[in-house]
């Protein structure tokens, strides 16, 4: 919350459209405002009305530059947009660069994205250092519900639930690395770094430097889904490999491979196989083992083809390891299974398992 | 004038990052200026961003400050 947890002390809260982007039809603006409005009047006991003259307590508006608040925009990109919290006057009056191009889709910036976050201030709420939330400063272009629970929490500290609540289903917040009971939903190499999803998430890990950096996965890659099964990097062809339910994606770097997603039966799976749940590519033989429920399979890269002989049972092939596997590495012969939040070592010379360490160790934690 | 190197660019892009979104007071550039309030401000946007708190503007935290954001400061009021 702002200093003092500033908030509009009547629910019947007013606003006015003062003036309309050329980049969008009027109802366009009109739409994703409401929608933006909704968002917050959802979950609280918030009633916005419509004024059409006269002053609003959340007067909207678009401007460039210096746009009479002393709190100029900056011309494209930068300052996207701002909004003061309640009060008199300027209190919930929200402000959007005219510089930008505001649309409805992902093609640049959402009107009703940004504006949902700045009327989150205009109500109260300051910015949230959780990377999923609606109220985190940064944008990005999301699908689906906006709230997480973060946010969810922040209004309703302030105005209290719906009383009459629609069925939401929040976004959880972003996970935290040194949870103890943290596990992993797939991990792989990219160039050198580390690559850790989990949820709506990943974490960059750099052998150079200590800490991982946390990103959502639409900020970094908006074609591939928000929840990842496995992943696993084929170095020769500088690929990264996504799996998600029954497609899978290629990516060179950031940019997604013409021609996918694909369905995972072109790699030779049984049309039962519905999901992934790890997979690995181990660079000394040139295959790849993935890892579905408590079997695995073994793709050989050069051929394009599964080898023979296959699925095998997990359990019996690596001992010592648990019957099913949420991710997997390797590094220098050596395989790191993950399961749940216990993550083995496990000896590809030796054959067996060598070390058990808590999965979130693998982020240094 | 001789054109600005990068790094002072980098820097000018930072104060007024800091100074806009962290409160980082506003003055004389130059070497009298506290680079304690710099350092510490830094600090403290890396610990919001959960990057790696060093104090130094490395290129993370360079990249981060670059990016499209909401005009409304990370911490105080906002009036």
């Amino acid at each position: 919350h702002f200093p003092r947890h500033l908030k509009w002390q009547n629910n019947n809260v007013t606003f006015r459209i003062v003036n309309y982007t050329p980049d969008l039809k009027k109802s366009d603006v009109d739409r994703a405002i409401r929608h933006a409005l909704n968002v917050w009047s959802d979950v609280t006991p918030l009633i916005f009305k419509k004024l059409y003259k006269g002053t609003a307590d959340i007067m909207i508006s678009f401007g460039e530059k210096e746009h009479g608040d002393y709190n100029p925009f900056d011309g494209p990109n930068g300052l996207l947009a701002h909004a003061y919290p309640p009060g008199q006057g300027l209190g919930g009056d929200t402000h959007f660069d005219e510089d930008e191009h505001w649309t409805k889709d992902s093609s640049a910036y959402n009107l009703f994205i940004v504006a949902a976050h700045e009327l989150g201030h205009a109500l109260g709420m300051s910015h949230s250092a959780d990377a999923g939330a609606l109220m985190y400063p940064i944008y990005s272009y999301t699908t689906g519900y906006p709230l997480a629970e973060d946010d969810i929490e922040g209004i309703q500290a302030l105005y209290g639930p719906n009383p009459n609540p629609r069925k939401v289903k929040p976004k959880p917040d972003a996970p935290n690395k040194c949870d103890p009971m943290l596990s992993f939903d797939a991990v792989t190499e990219l160039r050198g770094e580390t690559i850790i999803f989990k949820d709506r998430f990943y974490w960059r890990l750099h052998p150079q430097m200590p800490e991982p950096e946390q990103t959502l996965i639409k900020s970094t890659w908006p074609t591939i889904p928000n929840k990842v099964d496995a992943a696993y990097e084929n170095p020769e062809k500088d690929l990264v490999i996504i799996f998600s339910g029954i497609q899978m994606w290629a990516l060179n770097g950031y940019n997604l491979v013409n021609g996918y997603p694909k369905y995972i039966h072109k790699l030779g799976l049984p049309k039962k196989i519905r999901k992934i749940d790890a997979a690995v590519h181990i660079g000394d033989t040139g295959k790849t083992l993935l890892f579905t429920d408590e079997d695995y399979w073994s793709y050989d890269e050069a051929t394009g083809t599964m080898d023979s002989g296959y699925p095998r049972s997990i359990e019996e092939d690596f001992p010592g390891m648990a019957d099913e596997v949420d991710a997997a590495s390797y590094h220098h012969g050596l395989l790191y299974f993950f399961h749940e939040h216990i993550q083995y070592e496990y000896s590809y010379n030796y054959r067996k398992v060598i070390r058990i360490m808590r999965t979130n160790s693998f982020l240094n934690c | 004038l001789p054109l600005p190197s990068g790094d002072k660019d980098n820097q000018l892009l930072a104060e007024k990052y800091l100074h806009r979104f962290y409160g980082l007071p506003a003055g004389l550039q130059g070497r009298q200026r506290s680079s304690g309030a710099f350092q510490t401000k830094i600090k403290e946007m890396q610990r919001f961003y959960k990057l790696k708190v060093t104090g130094n503007l490395d290129d993370n935290t360079l990249e981060l400050m670059k990016q499209a954001r909401c005009g409304v400061p990370d911490v105080g009021e906002y009036n």
